[in-house]
């Protein structure tokens, strides 16, 4: 997961 | 309907100024375009009906898997109004078949092409349209996926609408040639994919971090 880390942010905002 | 509420304005490129190499500036607009529409996408992907209800790493295997289908998908639709050749990427960036291959894009190019000139004959309607990008992207083959069966509702969700929707139009036929056109958005998409890695990694083009970051999810 460490190499997908923006997109994990990403989906984690709520907006 | 409410795919077509929800998606988004096209965005413009920003010109690249920083080099005097045509070509070079014509891929550094191009990247930093793409790089925003995966921002924009990402945001779209939670607003169709039931994507936000499936696992995170769901979500993110569904979108690493399907993002550049989901892209092409808007570039071949915003081509269809153009005449001529060109691939219309945004408003102000259109790319004709001299550009491309001088950018190292003619493959891509070839690709994109083939894919139009298939929507064109199929002259798509807007509902058509955003209901073949959400499904590129619940159709990825993502693999592994951890709750298979909510990803199959949300499948099925989609499914439901484009059939509904060409049922009112009495065009029994059409939601299936629709997804007949899946396989050559599929291969379309991973030429691209192949092109920008190619430009990264052999011609050193900088490609900015998000952008970077799918196109390695799909190495």
């Amino acid at each position: 997961k460490e190499k997908h880390k923006i997109l994990h942010r990403l989906l984690q905002n709520s907006t | 309907s409410h795919l077509l509420l929800t998606e988004p304005a096209p965005l413009a490129a920003n010109q690249d100024n920083s080099t005097n190499d045509s070509s070079l500036r014509i891929l550094l607009t191009l990247c930093d375009l793409l790089n925003r529409e995966l921002l924009v996408l990402i945001g779209w992907a939670k607003q169709i009906p039931g994507f936000s209800g499936l696992l995170l790493v769901d979500q993110m295997s569904l979108l690493q898997s399907g993002w550049m289908e989901a892209l092409l998908v808007g570039v071949a639709w915003r081509s269809q109004g153009a005449g001529g050749d060109e691939l219309v990427f945004a408003g102000n960036l259109r790319l004709d078949e001299a550009q491309c291959r001088a950018t190292g894009l003619a493959d891509l190019y070839e690709a994109l092409r083939h894919l139009m000139a298939k929507y064109r004959a199929m002259k798509l309607s807007p509902e058509e349209v955003v209901t073949l990008k959400a499904m590129a992207l619940a159709n990825s083959d993502a693999d592994p996926v951890d709750c298979p069966d909510s990803v199959q509702r949300f499948q099925d969700g989609l499914h439901e609408a484009l059939q509904d929707y060409e049922s009112s139009r009495r065009e029994q036929r059409r939601a299936g040639r629709l997804l007949m056109t899946l396989p050559l958005l599929r291969q379309t998409a991973d030429r691209a994919v192949q092109a920008f890695l190619r430009l990264h990694r052999h011609h050193r083009v900088p490609i900015h971090k998000l952008l970077l970051e799918m196109l390695d999810a799909k190495a």
